[in-house]
């Protein structure tokens, strides 16, 4: 089963 | 001081309402280089990037003597903009230290002007570091092609897969009642460079994404003939969509990997 992951996973504060 | 005078607002128009339904309220961070806009969905899966940019035509004038930060609340600028005729040039103004933003809106024969004041949000919002990546694989589409894609498979699922190879791209659905594919080959033969599909590939890429923002992001369709989609296995997908003499606007998605 598939799971969405959120998109602050992949970006860091800039 | 700041105010930029954007020749058309019928492009400032159709970029809210592309942002306002999956982003409610944002910052437009405007400088002497241009305005910019991030922002993250209220589930944080999807992340908008904005750039006007001050030194391209759409632009009659710009000017932003220190840099600001204007909150606002999209779906009221998207009724403010609604009071602009298409043909309008719109001129955004605000002081060093803003409480409010002033719309004015110039018809084209210069007999109407008006002027709408909306107090300005407090929005605390952390910006992410985008880093310029090389992407495995970037097509270049049709935007109103890209559309009637995520619009016909999300009859049939809630997620789409998107499959680059070196033949072209392939976009497919399974759903608990049907399941849907559409096979897209890179064009040669198209006369009109806005028609054509073309797919840059460095690798393979076979990710999957949730349609419902996908469809939500393709509502910027008119803001471009193309849109080019740029992917990296297990990283967010980008979804841009070039908007001619001022910038672009971008949409990152954060694909759904098997667990």
């Amino acid at each position: 089963k598939k799971k969405q992951v959120s998109i602050s996973r992949f970006f860091t504060p800039a | 001081m700041f105010e930029a005078k954007m020749l058309q607002s019928s492009v400032l128009k159709k970029i809210i309402e592309s942002l306002k339904d999956l982003f409610a309220d944002a910052n437009f961070d405007c400088s002497s280089s241009g305005i910019t806009l991030q922002d993250m969905d209220s589930s944080h899966v999807a992340l908008c990037y904005l750039k006007l940019r001050s030194d391209e035509e759409g632009f009659e004038d710009y000017r932003c003597d220190r840099n600001i930060t204007l909150g606002v609340n999209l779906g009221l600028m998207s009724k403010i903009l609604k009071c602009a005729g298409n043909d309008d040039v719109v001129t955004l103004r605000a002081e060093d230290e803003p409480n409010i933003l002033t719309f004015i809106f110039d018809s084209k024969n210069s007999e109407r002007v008006s002027k709408y004041d909306i107090k300005l949000m407090e929005i605390d919002s952390e910006l992410l570091g985008i880093p310029d990546t090389d992407y495995s694989c970037v097509v270049k589409m049709p935007s109103h092609e890209f559309q009637r894609i995520c619009s016909n498979l999300s009859q049939l699922g809630d997620s789409v897969t998107i499959d680059c190879h070196k033949e072209g791209v392939d976009f497919k659905v399974a759903g608990e009642q049907g399941s849907g594919a559409i096979k897209l080959k890179q064009t040669t033969s198209v006369d009109k460079e806005e028609d054509q599909v073309t797919v840059q590939l460095n690798e393979p890429v076979t990710q999957s994404f949730a349609l419902k923002f996908l469809c939500a992001f393709t509502k910027a369709t008119s803001l471009s003939d193309t849109v080019n989609l740029s992917l990296t296995q297990d990283t967010p997908v980008v979804v841009e969509y070039p908007i001619a003499q001022h910038g672009y606007l971008r949409f990152y998605l954060a694909p759904k990997i098997e667990e």
